[in-house]
């Protein structure tokens, strides 16, 4: 029997977000 | 030519920002614009080390957003362009602003669609950055599996209406879209009031 594995959860784009993220929070830092 | 804080309030008009927040915005751009050559412009190595924290020669996205920021197409930017850009990531902007600049991040080549080849190119890319390792049957799987959501059409590519109804489906795709911080601009940069330019 074919065993194809867990299910995909992640969207494409949830992933592509992580590096496409702006952060500035340093300045912020209280 | 740097040509600083010119006119605060026609920002402030323009963008999601107070009068005040801009000018303590003004004193953020001054920072990063004087990291690296003190000129008065942020150039692509400043917006790089400030906005991304990442210290690779090359990245696909700090391209692609250093490109969206500078509308003048002048390969640096002025202050003007930095606050109009950063104005889409404030927690108030408006979600259809959002949802058009992150389909013009994602849009790499600028055709008016998302391609299959473009999606594969900025998860790898992802993986790569951050350390992971899928096998491409896992990332075909994702990639897949993404595009039976997201194009509608069926026509191998996501135009800005798919887009469009697929983050309003699932909105945490905009997450990277919203700096929670940029509501805290003004008691993060108090010395804004030292430079201010307008009465209270």
């Amino acid at each position: 029997q074919r065993n194809s594995g867990p299910p995909i959860l992640i969207n494409a784009f949830q992933l592509i977000g992580m590096s496409s993220c702006l952060d500035l929070s340093g300045f912020f830092e209280k | 030519q740097p040509r600083g804080l010119e006119d605060p309030e026609l920002l402030a008009r323009e963008t999601v920002f107070s009068v005040s927040e801009i000018e303590a915005l003004y004193e953020l751009f001054k920072r990063i614009s004087s990291a690296v050559i003190d000129d008065g412009l942020i150039n692509k190595e400043e917006f790089q080390l400030a906005l991304f924290k990442i210290n690779k020669k090359e990245s696909l996205f700090v391209d692609r957003v250093f490109d969206l920021f500078d509308t003048k197409h002048s390969g640096i930017l002025g202050f003007e362009e930095f606050a109009r850009a950063l104005s889409v990531f404030h927690p108030n902007a408006l979600v259809d602003d959002k949802i058009e600049f992150s389909f013009q991040l994602y849009d790499l080549k600028q055709q008016g669609f998302i391609e299959r080849q473009e999606v594969k190119q900025m998860v790898v890319t992802t993986l790569a950055e951050s350390g992971m390792n899928l096998s491409d049957d896992v990332i075909e799987n994702i990639i897949n599996k993404t595009f039976e959501q997201a194009d509608t059409k069926h026509d191998g590519k996501i135009d800005k209406e798919e887009w469009k109804n697929l983050v309003l489906r699932h909105p945490s795709l905009l997450k990277n879209m919203t700096l929670q911080y940029l509501k805290d601009i003004t008691t993060t940069f108090p010395s804004f009031v030292f430079h201010s330019q307008v009465d209270d």
